[in-house]
């Protein structure tokens, strides 16, 4: 995935059954961002794989204070990236 | 504060823990 100075990673083991997945995003390289990220702390959520969108999470970070509008883009990026390699592995699973 | 909660009107919970300072200097 292209680095795009943010991190999102899996915060528990996917077994490929649950369409839930808990998600960690923090920002690796603020200087890629538009605006200046809150602070840097990792971000625990759940992401549903087959109601959701990534940009429906960013959207939310973004209304929750996260992140600068500007960003929203990067972030949503960020996660779909993580998302597709998640679907990738579980379709090699099944 | 870190480890601190915020919830989205969505109803989404968004846990802010602190990033491993090993992780934050990764190359």
């Amino acid at each position: 995935a292209e680095d795009t100075g943010v991190r999102v990673e899996l915060a528990e083991e996917d077994h490929g059954r649950k369409s839930t997945i808990a998600l960690r995003l923090w920002v690796e390289d603020p200087k890629k961002l538009k605006g200046k990220p809150k602070d840097n702390g990792a971000i625990e959520f759940t992401f549903d794989l087959e109601k959701e969108t990534p940009e429906d999470v960013a959207q939310e970070m973004v209304e929750s204070g996260f992140f600068h509008e500007s960003d929203v883009k990067i972030v949503g990026k960020s996660i779909r990236d993580r998302v597709a390699l998640i679907q990738w592995r579980r379709s090699r699973i099944r | 504060s870190l480890n601190a909660q915020v919830v989205h009107s969505a109803g989404r919970r968004f846990i802010v823990s602190p990033v491993p300072e090993s992780r934050l200097r990764e190359p």
